[in-house]
């Protein structure tokens, strides 16, 4: 059987217009933001904790409507990787 | 700090005290009886003088015990991040397995403090070491873009010992994001050197797993790193692919000697196994070649690992020398790493051209066979994308087929170069195919792109599909990597300053005596050949054809302005050479008012008020104004350096007594500072430590007297009177643990006794009082019931197993494994 996706609660963010469009966009769909994603400019990682920490698949909800928002350019849930120390 | 540029090797090099130091086989030979490998070089690097100071490495993994005895002097707080905890400490989570041992384990390789009487000595025993907890909870791909892109500008080298599972039947790589965060560290990395990327192959042998179906050893961006026994076998766990780059020593069959290193709970082990072993010792070399040469770029390490590693013993069947005469090998790479080759190279080394990248897409047709072929010219048609000297060659595919494992992929270069892109994977059953999955090869390095390149598939149907449902190849895409001039030609008369290291040549004293007149005129002679930018743009450019414009008085002989018989201005040459009338002297001339002639500056000068060396005012190509002295050299004062684009020598940082190309990319600190990176940071006395964000020294906690931050568990080493117990600094040692003065480590520690021991002498078997629910038997405690044997036949098999080592055993075979020892 091919490996199933295990689904997080928490979300890669692309959003122009810096750190406070992010804030103001995460407070409006329930999400914290933890800030940008490394050095990669206008991306932030979002976590909802209203949402199961892990699932087998993506769940649905009043956090989805983040992705229809027009000030964001591009959300990916993230998934759990297999990681192994060699 | 180099004192010289002509080093040789000190045979006289000093013994470590380091316990574990005579075990590091791959290291040195101190032992003519004992069989060892020096091949890496190592210890000859070190004995010219590089051991990676000021150079900062990471290693992302599942923490790392920042207070080891053997890492804690080296320990870098700025080089660490914890992503798993979301803070700024990245101490392991300690359990009763030890599972988050990996980190620590790989950070002492690389920087493990030397003659400290504590386990070992890493490569780079100098260098700065941190770690960034990420492998230690849910791995996604925001978690490795993050680790990947913690403070690029100050991390020099990432170190990574972990990958998709080795299972023989995954195909995973980076997502976006970690992709993004590769991208954005080789471009700004470094200040734009690059942030350089070392990548532990996949263990996956045994499983027939192949090293091309994981996504971050075969991006372009990474270095790629494989294993060799000590013997030079390939060892069990060793997957074979184009990709890999250079090999290491590290741990073979049970008769074959590990690697020694430093352990979780402040051990040492010799147990240390794995291509884990191989990505840290790369790191640690390569830092060792950042402090010969801080300027070379990501891609200049991958072309030095390129030119200096070496097959020397290492045993493989396929080992081949490339049409760039570069010998390369499926299981090795390019073979060992020489650490003394990569310095010594480094030192003189010119970087490498722009990359560039050129792309050609191949459509399957309807009835494309599995075989295809790209001709490619190497995009000569665009400048931009010309590549004529291959370094990395990408093949992306889309192949449909029912059973993935059944596929083999190779790609021939014009030159004839096979390069072993995918081999069968037994346990690989997928249907998914490949789906633009990117295979690359390092085996066509120099080779020239332009030709034929195939692309060959082989489907071996296995008996686990139908063999009448065949695969196809929807598509392809060549893209090669490279540059479009020779990398290793000379880049013409001029030195390319930028990315090159000063030769210290003898030059005149500025201050000194004028040079006689002989020696002079000499001088102008050979000044006839400056081709500044004499008829530029520049205001002192004369016009052309003045036709007695510039003619003085006495009229001229002819139209041009040598036809004059005075000047008006400024008379340009001499009798010798000719006169000519200018209204403005050119560059490497200054205007002489009395004599109304342009006479020469001095030579280096472009721009001058006189004709000594101290009248300078700008300088030729290749020089750089000092503005102390108003003069013209090839270096620089202290704390001063050189600027490229203006050719002036420009003052560093306030903090900085030394720099390089950047006033706050500091390599040497005034007193009362020191050197975190490239930033001078101010020196914290005893008792205090750098505050990150107030950017000032703070007080320690009173137990400590060093530190790394002001809580009580953040000492380095602890106040007088206090004892050292896990990472705090305590007066007596807790219920639990015994105390021992260490003869070479300057503090009291206290280590703890053995499970459920309350009281304890020493290490072992040596307790005299147990907790509650527990008896003391043989000096150890057990818990409260009669000691006895659940099963006799059992206990007897456990015991002539030797499974009274597991906890579990013991407690169902008491008396067996206890009390008969």
């Amino acid at each position: 059987l091919a490996p199933r996706n295990v689904y997080t609660n928490h979300w890669a963010v692309r959003i122009a217009g810096g750190q406070e469009e992010a804030d103001k966009l995460a407070a409006k769909y329930g999400y914290n933001n933890y800030g940008q994603i490394g050095s990669l400019e206008d991306h932030y990682h979002f976590h909802h904790s209203r949402v199961v920490r892990r699932a087998a698949f993506s769940t649905r909800g009043a956090h989805s409507f983040i992705q229809m928002d027009p000030k964001v350019d591009w959300v990916q849930q993230q998934l759990v990787k297999q990681r192994v120390k060699r | 700090y180099i004192k010289s540029d002509t080093r040789s090797p000190d045979p006289n090099f000093v013994h470590f005290n380091d316990p574990k130091w005579s075990n590091m086989w791959y290291i040195h030979c101190t032992d003519k009886n004992n069989r060892c490998r020096s091949e890496m070089n190592i210890l000859a690097a070190w004995q010219r003088g590089y051991t990676g100071k000021n150079v900062v490495v990471t290693i992302l993994d599942d923490g790392i015990e920042r207070n080891h005895p053997d890492l804690a002097q080296n320990y870098d707080q700025l080089a660490s991040y914890d992503v798993n905890g979301n803070d700024h400490d990245p101490t392991p989570r300690y359990d009763s397995s030890n599972e988050n041992k990996h980190g620590t384990r790989c950070a002492g390789e690389v920087a493990a403090v030397a003659n400290n009487s504590h386990c070992i000595v890493g490569i780079a025993y100098n260098a700065r070491i941190g770690g960034i907890r990420m492998l230690d909870g849910d791995v996604t791909d925001v978690v490795e873009a993050k680790s990947l892109g913690v403070r690029p500008d100050y991390i020099d080298i990432y170190s990574a010992s972990w990958g998709p599972d080795d299972d023989g039947k995954t195909v995973d790589g980076p997502g976006p994001l970690a992709k993004q965060a590769f991208e954005m560290g080789i471009k700004k990395g470094r200040k734009g050197l690059g942030s350089i990327f070392v990548w532990a192959s996949g263990n996956g042998g045994r499983q027939g797993d192949h090293c091309s179906c994981d996504g971050y050893t075969n991006s372009i961006y990474t270095i790629s790193i494989s294993s060799t026994t000590e013997n030079g076998n390939k060892p069990w766990y060793l997957e074979v692919c184009s990709s890999t780059l250079a090999t290491t020593y590290s741990s073979g069959e049970f008769y074959d000697r590990k690697i020694v290193t430093t352990d979780l709970r402040q051990r040492c082990t010799d147990g240390h196994t794995g291509t884990s072993v191989s990505a840290p010792m790369v790191a640690g070399v390569i830092a060792l070649t950042l402090e010969a040469n801080p300027l070379v770029s990501w891609r200049d390490i991958q072309h030095l690992l390129v030119k200096t590693s070496r097959p020397v013993h290492l045993k493989a069947n396929d080992w081949k020398t490339n049409a760039a005469g570069h010998r390369v090998s499926h299981l090795y790479g390019f073979g060992l790493v020489d650490a003394e080759g990569m310095v010594v190279e480094a030192k003189k080394w010119r970087s490498v051209p722009t990359q560039h990248t050129c792309t050609r897409i191949r459509p399957a047709s309807r009835n494309q066979s599995l075989n295809s072929t790209i001709t490619s010219t190497g995009c000569t048609e665009q400048a931009e994308q010309h590549v004529s000297y291959v370094e990395h060659v990408v093949v992306k595919v889309l192949v449909v087929h029912p059973r993935r494992g059944d596929l083999e992929v190779s790609l021939i270069s014009p030159s004839g170069t096979r390069s072993q892109l995918l081999a069968k994977r037994l346990f690989d059953n997928s249907n998914e195919g490949f789906r633009n999955w990117e295979f690359m090869t390092v085996q066509c390095w120099g080779e020239r792109a332009e030709g034929q390149w195939i692309l060959e598939i082989i489907d071996s149907p296995s008996s686990l599909r139908n063999p009448e449902v065949l695969g196809k190849l929807k598509e392809w895409t060549l893209v090669l990597y490279g540059t479009s001039g020779h990398p290793y030609q000379s880049h013409g008369t001029q030195h390319s300053r930028s990315r090159m290291l000063e030769i210290p040549t003898p030059s005149r004293d500025p201050n000194g005596p004028e040079p006689p007149p002989e020696v002079l005129k000499h001088q102008e002679e050979e000044e006839e050949e400056y081709s500044g930018r004499r008829g530029s743009s520049d205001n002192t450019t004369q016009t052309p054809s003045n036709l007695c414009v510039e003619c003085g008085d006495q009229g001229c002989d002819g139209p041009d302005p040598d036809h004059c018989l005075n000047c008006i201005h400024y008379s340009l040459g001499s009798l010798k050479t000719g006169r000519t009338c200018v209204s403005h002297c050119p560059l490497g001339f200054y205007d002489n008012l009395e004599a109304r002639r342009c006479r020469r500056c001095h030579k280096g000068c472009e721009r001058c008020v006189g004709r000594t060396p101290t009248e300078c005012r700008s300088c030729r190509r290749g020089l750089y104004f000092n503005p102390l002295n108003t003069t013209c050299s090839e270096t620089c004062p202290a704390g001063y350096f050189a600027d490229d684009t203006q050719r002036k020598c420009l003052r560093c940082h306030e903090n900085c007594m030394k720099c390089l190309r950047d006033s706050d990319r500091c390599t040497a600190c005034n007193d009362g500072y020191s050197l975190a990176g490239m930033t001078c940071v101010p020196e914290c006395a005893n008792g205090t430590f750098f505050h990150l964000e107030e950017m000032k020294c703070s007080p320690c906690h009173t137990s400590c007297s060093t530190c790394t931050g002001p809580g009580k568990e953040e000492c380095i080493q602890c106040a007088r009177d206090h004892l050292q117990q896990e990472w705090r600094c305590v007066q007596t040692c807790a219920p639990g643990y015994y105390s021992t003065e260490d003869a070479g480590y300057h503090q009291g520690m206290c280590h703890k006794c053995e499970e459920n021991c309350l009281s304890c002498d020493g290490p072992g078997t040596t307790c005299v009082k147990c907790k509650d629910s527990y008896n003391l038997v043989s000096r150890m405690c057990i818990v409260n019931a009669t000691c006895n044997n659940a099963d006799e036949v059992f206990c007897e098999m456990v015991k002539s197993n030797r499974l009274c080592e597991k906890k579990l055993f013991r407690q169902f075979c008491c008396r067996t494994c206890l009390m008969t020892g």
